[in-house]
């Protein structure tokens, strides 16, 4: 089963269309392996970046660079996941 | 049974499958589970069937978990075929719906998919086919309709979430929907339910030109969201696909509004928060209590405004 220890969900507030144009630039990049949760749309909508840990570094240097804010939205994604399926594993107990 | 069924849980495929079972059992009159065909990994593709008799009535089409990983979506599934299973009877208006037309609900439109993510992958989107010459597997279903196929805001590169496929309608999960509102040729409404960033969308996806019917679909998307906000103030979005995101070419309800089928909707449901795909599992009947309304509203608007 694939994990996901460290990846981070980060979200931008996108607040004008060049940093709408910067990470649509960021959707094309393949190497860091990005899961676009929301894409980058409009400044009407926030931009949820899934982002491998292996990859953290390089995102938070390019969105640093390009003064992007963002906040962390899930902090280490496997942790969730693992309440998650305790919590479906749990509920399956009590049904049976 | 169903009275013992936990709708505020995520549940396995086989768990869903045989809660179908139970909800036909408890409601022989009104529900029937259809097998419209196969997936690619030959799982069964179950739709269930809600209809008072008649033969091809009118009919409204709604379909959950397109894409797997977004489990509000199925589960909301669930709740909404236990809801219009359970008032019916005793909800006038949705029983003077059921009166003249059938609800046709696909809740696994995805099964391969969503069987991966239990097992391999939470955050696997697309179908689970092989596409020859890559090592990157599976297509985005949501992008393998033959509406614009193979235009802007889709993939060629089969490593991609929004890859359209080898051609249109080449996933069979796809292609068993197709044949069946063809076969049919009677659906009045076609009905999408994604996750999530809250809009209710109508076509187009693949072009951002308006559709001849777009200030009815408007009207009464932005009516069916009023609704929706009533009950936990929850704010929605309504616009075309491609005007209120972005443009996306081989989408379902292009295909459908497309083939005729006017009043063709695209929800997509929470988080309001800041879970995204991993919404937990206590916000999904707040989740589809709230979506109900809005369909709710989409379905009477259906039902008094034959065509």
């Amino acid at each position: 089963e694939r994990v996901f220890t460290g990846d981070q969900v980060i979200r931008v507030n996108v607040q004008s269309e060049e940093e709408i144009q910067l990470l649509r630039a960021l959707e094309t990049q393949q190497e860091w392996e990005l899961d676009f949760w929301l894409h980058p749309v409009s400044t009407e909508l926030p931009v949820d970046i899934r982002v491998p840990r292996s990859s953290l570094g390089s995102v938070r240097e390019f969105l640093r660079a390009h003064d992007i804010a963002f906040t962390v939205m899930i902090d280490n994604l496997q942790e969730v996941l693992d309440e998650e399926k305790a919590e479906m594993e749990g509920n399956q107990m009590m049904e049976r | 049974s169903t009275r013992s069924f936990n709708f505020g849980a995520y549940h396995p495929l086989e768990t869903i499958y045989s809660w179908m079972d139970t909800l036909v059992a408890q409601h022989p009159d009104l529900v029937t589970k259809q097998e419209i065909g196969r997936s690619y990994e030959n799982r069964p593709m179950y739709a269930l069937k809600f209809s008072t008799g008649g033969n091809k009535r009118p009919a409204i089409w709604i379909d959950t978990g397109i894409h797997s990983r977004e489990w509000v979506s199925q589960a909301t599934g669930v709740w909404t075929a236990n809801k219009i299973a359970s008032d019916y009877g005793t909800d006038a208006s949705l029983t003077s719906l059921l009166n003249t037309m059938d609800i046709y609900m696909l809740i696994l439109t995805n099964p391969d998919g969503y069987a991966y993510t239990h097992t391999n992958d939470r955050m696997w989107r697309k179908t689970r086919s092989r596409t020859s010459g890559s090592v990157c597997r599976g297509v985005d279903p949501n992008r393998n309709w033959d509406a614009g196929f193979g235009g802007p805001g889709a993939s060629k590169n089969p490593c991609s979430d929004s890859y359209h496929g080898p051609s249109a309608h080449s996933e069979i999960e796809v292609k068993n929907v197709v044949n069946l509102i063809k076969s049919h040729g009677n659906f009045k409404s076609f009905i999408s339910v994604h996750a999530y960033s809250q809009l209710l969308m109508y076509p187009y996806g693949y072009s951002c030109r308006s559709v001849p019917h777009q200030p009815e679909l408007d009207s009464v998307g932005k009516a069916a969201v009023q609704k929706l906000t009533s009950l936990y103030g929850t704010r929605y979005k309504v616009g075309s696909i491609c005007n209120i995101i972005y443009q996306a070419s081989g989408g379902s309800i292009d295909w459908s509004y497309n083939l005729g089928i006017k009043y063709s909707f695209a929800f997509e449901l929470r988080d309001t928060g800041r879970y995204g795909f991993i919404l937990p599992a206590n916000q999904i009947i707040p989740t589809a209590s709230e979506t109900w309304l809005a369909l709710k509203h989409i379905m009477e608007h259906v039902r008094d405004h034959p065509y």
